[in-house]
């Protein structure tokens, strides 16, 4: 569902170069449940936007469902990505001025659904997430893990085929984190979303299928975990 | 070296109360080295914050080295911090158009140091956050665990009496979180530094030597870890 071909992606400032990837070969394949682990700064959130069609590898390719992404530009990215991939970022990316429901809404209300679908489906997430209660205050009144919490039911919404989540349970307590990877495990299971996980947090690998190793911008281990 | 006395904190927005603080009573000795735990959205941040005197209690009291802060303004809450208080944002709160160097430098800024005891200063947190080659990098141009240690070791700068992290380890892999929580405890057996830490991470209360339990925001439990 995703497959990179020898992806490098160099960051340039002004003169000083940073190798993030050094020549990463993987594939994805529909219905996995996938933990990328590795120290920090060896370039698990690099990857993951590279495979989520949010950059451009510096060379090497890029494939979404066998369609070679690595030269679109910014706008057809955008198109790739709708509906088809949804991203929990490190740092959550919600919009201030919108409350939690409606931060939750927004993938839907580009996709054609009927007012009163929007509305049943934005509340099945708030209570999955356990949100009822904050669900329209806006992310400067929530607390850090509310935010998070508030960002994985967006993810979710649109039930795309494919979700990258980059560290989703950083902020989370010990309740929460397992509600979180329980929703998705079931959901994976249940439907096939595929999923691919940057985590730090060892209770987010042991519901990893499979776990991919990084350091240093390249591919350490690319094995199954003890699990399956 | 803090202490509050039934504090409450409600937020207040439009005609929506939240009670985040419900009337809390704890102390802070000297030296202490202690873990606030609680379920996302028990109020641990708030406490954070009223304890470190960057926001004030709707009723209650907070004490800092046994000086009423309660009433103070802005500016002189501001006073009051510096030099003696040392806080780590849950979201890391760094200048974005300086670099991580000149992050860390800015609250040797303000106490009459000379450059060259400045840089000495620096260079040493640096090394013992594992940035030398990323110093001269801005935020957005690091990865999330290396923005938060850039945090860390900004509010350990002017060895502050009194330390209070929110979530310091949420973004840090095993290695990193194992050696800021290493850093932190020499420096508290070394030289008497309080920290007060609000944590999810397991990791990071086995190095309490006191926990307490916040639920919401009441503390449900005041006691000491079986570490001592
Ligand atoms: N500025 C604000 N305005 C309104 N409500 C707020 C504000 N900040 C926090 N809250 C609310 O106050 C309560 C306590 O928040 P707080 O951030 O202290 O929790 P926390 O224990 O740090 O949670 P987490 O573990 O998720 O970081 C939460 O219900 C939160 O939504
Ligand atoms: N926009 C950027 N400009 C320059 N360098 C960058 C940029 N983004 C990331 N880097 C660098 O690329 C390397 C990989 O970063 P990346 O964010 O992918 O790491 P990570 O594995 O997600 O780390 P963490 O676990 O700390 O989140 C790091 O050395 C980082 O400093
Ligand atoms: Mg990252
Ligand atoms: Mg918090």
């Amino acid at each position: 569902v995703t497959k990179v071909e020898n992806v490098t992606r160099v960051y340039t400032v002004g003169d000083v170069e940073t190798h993030a990837l050094r020549g990463v070969t993987l594939g994805i394949q529909p219905g996995e449940f996938t933990a990328l682990v590795g120290p920090s700064g060896s370039g698990k959130t690099t990857l993951l936007q590279l495979m989520g069609c949010l950059d451009q590898p510096t060379s090497g390719q890029v494939f979404i469902n066998g369609k070679d992404v690595s030269q679109l530009n910014r706008n057809q990215r955008a198109d790739m990505r709708r509906g088809t991939i949804g991203f929990i970022f490190q740092f959550f990316a919600l919009i201030p001025t919108l409350t939690a429901y409606e931060n939750i809404e927004v993938p839907l209300l580009l996709n054609g659904h009927t007012p009163a679908e929007r509305r049943k489906r934005v509340q099945q997430l708030i209570e999955a997430v356990d949100l009822v209660e904050r669900a329209h205050h806006r992310p400067d009144q929530l607390s850090g893990g509310q935010q998070q919490r508030v960002a994985i039911a967006r993810a979710l919404a649109s039930t795309p085929s494919l979700i990258l989540a980059d560290e989703p349970t950083a902020n989370l307590d010990t309740e929460n984190g397992k509600q979180v990877m329980e929703i998705m495990t079931r959901l994976n299971q249940e439907t096939g979303v595929t999923f691919v996980f940057a985590t730090h947090d060892p209770r987010v690998f042991t519901y990893a299928h499979r776990v991919i190793t990084l350091q240093d911008g390249l591919v350490v281990e690319n094995g199954k975990s003890p699990r399956k």
